[in-house]
């Protein structure tokens, strides 16, 4: 019978990206893809609530707009994609 | 769709775009031709033509990176951020930037192009047999020079059929040393290197010297990656070093252990804890061809679409046989326009990569069992055309040329003349061996040589030249220099100064009249110099001091200066009703 390996994460050198969780991952994302930031009528740019740039998300992804942070939502996260922001402002 | 604010686009359709440099993962002929692919998918359905510049400033400078490489937008290592371009401008607007922590790939796992052997640079086929063991990736077994190869077909033992992987002891890419292989060892600021390093560098990117001495003759070259080396991490193109040590167990195979995201990784040395040098191993990779292909969407104006299905959607997915999302095509032609002339054929499957590459040996040693360099050509089997038959019915004329200021048209032994002097109405059919004795019904090209007007045929692997009624011939045409596993001639320019640009396949060389032999240096890929015109033309002729490249019945004109200015019908040049 073999040994379960015991799991332990570890920092690899040279490695971008983070052992995250999926919340810091998700405002991470939000923010660079401009999701987190809205442009008011005065020319302010101001930030919107997550569950409000999650709607913003799921919309332009195709998601069901729960404005919460579900899997499906982590899963298009986490996809490999171009890095041109979504939203401009 | 979504455009950028205020619509920006290109205010001219003829968009220029430059390669900088190249990514060690793909050979340079598939990079071009990713490329040159990917802006096909646009022009198909658009007013727009790209043409490719090799200096100065092109509207989109399409450049490969890691990490932070010059903009304000960093890329963030393996997966994750694939690539980025900036929408129609000055500066840096319209350029495409593509993360080279990625592995680069069509799409569906290592394409390794073999170089040299007999394969006509066909795609390594894993697993292959040899000596009746199983491969899975390129080998230096059977030889002495450490020169990595594979089998094209599955079984070595069997079929023979082998070529050379890219390595650095085959060639490199930039640099300045014209894709000379490394030299080992070589000298470095007095250090003394025995394989490619990143020393000197901080962007990561493997070099060598391709002297022995680079601190006095300053020539290098970037190493291209082997099949079996890692991508990211700290040792970007060295292989998995098995077994290796990591917290204390040992590993035989790449493992995702010690991390959470599930990436399978390996050690570079046999202690991981020791040395901390790793690197992910290769996957599928991602298809340079759709991930282009998108970008330039941006370059050309395009912002993200929501459709998920469309090119534009921001997340990258692949799909083996592309064609553009409707949503893409309203989006592209709401800025630029439709498409004038002709009907567009598809866009070519995105797994297309060929083109052969000149074959030989280099001077070491082939695998043990040397394989045999014989080629057969299977003769094409045609059907006469009916001497009463329109040639304006005709869908694919076997050569066109011009002829003492007539363009002569050749199909099944017949041909027909058409001028645009005088009676514009063309004459024909007349009989091939009536004027040009011995030659072949099926002919592939014509040239006249404007020198001495004596009249060159090509057909199949032979040539014929002839001064009046008067042959010599057939010749075979590996005589002239062209590669032996070439079956064929299909078009021809001349140049002037007794040359002739003989095209094949996506290639091209230049044959020098006087000696009949190809000039040094060639084949070049089409795209080379003539960008715009289908990589796939079964004819190409000089008429009226324009090229001419020829699919099915249409018809690419292009000016001395590389620019295409007309696609129209053959039926027009043949003065159809």
């Amino acid at each position: 019978w073999s040994k379960p390996i015991d799991s332990k994460d570890v920092s690899f050198p040279e490695d971008i990206l983070k052992n995250m969780t999926d919340i810091q991952m998700a405002d991470s994302y939000l923010e660079r893809f401009g999701y987190k930031m809205i442009l008011h009528k005065s020319g302010r740019q101001g930030a919107v609530s997550n569950s409000k740039a999650l709607k913003r998300l799921q919309t332009q992804l195709g998601l069901e707009e729960t404005g919460e942070l579900d899997q499906p939502t982590i899963d298009a996260m986490k996809k490999p994609r171009c890095g041109v922001p979504d939203v401009r402002n | 769709y979504k455009t950028f604010d205020g619509d920006l686009k290109w205010d001219h359709n003829d968009v220029t775009y430059r390669i900088l440099n190249y990514s060690p993962d793909l050979d340079v002929s598939t990079i071009d031709d990713a490329f040159a692919r990917a802006f096909k998918v646009w022009s198909d359905v658009t007013p727009l033509t790209f043409r490719r510049l090799y200096d100065g400033t092109a509207d989109i400078m399409i450049s490969f990176g890691k990490k932070d490489h010059g903009d304000f937008y960093p890329f963030d290592g393996k997966d994750g951020l694939l690539a980025h371009a900036y929408p129609p401008g000055e500066g840096v607007q319209g350029d495409a930037h593509f993360d080279d922590d990625e592995y680069w790939t069509l799409g569906k796992g290592p394409a390794i192009k073999t170089y040299f052997g007999n394969a006509d640079g066909a795609l390594c086929n894993f697993p292959f047999r040899f000596e009746g063991k199983s491969y899975s990736s390129c080998t230096t077994e059977g030889r002495e020079d450490g020169l990595p190869w594979c089998a094209t077909t599955a079984d070595y033992d069997k079929d023979k059929k082998y070529g050379f992987c890219p390595s650095e002891l085959l060639y490199t890419f930039d640099g300045n040393a014209d894709g000379e292989a490394c030299v080992f060892p070589f000298e470095f600021e007095g250090k003394t290197y025995t394989s490619c390093t990143t020393d000197g560098r901080d962007d990561g990117y493997r070099w060598c010297a391709t002297t022995s001495s680079f601190d006095k003759d300053k020539k290098y070259g970037f190493c291209p990656n082997r099949d079996t080396a890692v991508i990211g991490g700290n040792s970007e193109g060295e292989p998995c070093q098995f077994p290796f040590i990591f917290l204390e167990k040992s590993y035989t195979s790449c493992t995702s252990e010690g991390r959470s995201d599930g990436k399978l990784w390996c050690a570079t040395t046999s202690n991981y804890d020791k040395d901390q040098k790793w690197g992910f191993c290769p996957d599928k990779g991602y298809s340079l061809f759709l991930v282009a292909a998108h970008e330039f969407g941006h370059a050309l104006g395009l912002d993200h679409s929501n459709i998920q299905d469309a090119l534009m959607y921001p997340m990258y997915k692949y799909i083996a046989d592309f064609s553009l999302h409707q949503d893409d095509i309203e989006g592209i032609q709401y800025l630029y326009g439709p498409k004038k002339g002709p009907k567009p054929t598809p866009p070519k499957p995105s797994t297309t990569t060929s083109s052969p590459v000149s074959t030989g040996k280099p001077n070491k040693k082939t695998p043990q069992t040397t394989p045999s360099t014989a080629s057969t050509t299977t003769p094409s089997v045609y059907t006469p055309v009916d001497p009463s038959v329109d040639p304006c019915t005709v869908d694919k004329f076997d050569a066109i040329t011009e002829i003492q200021g007539e363009l002569h048209f050749f199909k099944d032994g017949y041909y027909w003349t058409s001028s645009n002097r005088g009676n514009k109405e063309h004459k024909g059919p007349f009989m091939v061996s009536e004027r040009w004795p011995g030659l072949p019904a099926k002919l592939d090209t014509a040239f006249e040589d404007p020198l001495t007007k004596q009249m060159y045929f090509f057909a199949g692997t032979q040539f014929w030249e002839f001064t009046g009624k008067d042959v010599r011939g057939p010749r075979s045409i590996e005589k002239l220099g062209l590669p032996g596993s070439l079956k064929k001639v299909e078009g021809s320019l001349q140049r002037g100064k007794g040359k002739v640009l003989l095209f094949s396949g996506e290639n091209y060389w230049r044959l020098n009249l006087k000696t009949q032999k190809i000039d040094k240096g060639y084949p070049y890929h089409i795209d080379n110099k003539f960008g715009g015109v289908p990589v796939d033309a079964h004819d190409v002729f000089l008429y009226n001091g324009h090229y001419f490249f020829c699919r099915e019945i249409y018809y690419w004109r292009m000016t001395s200066k590389y620019q295409v200015d007309r696609v129209g019908y053959i039926y027009e040049l043949l003065n159809c009703p």
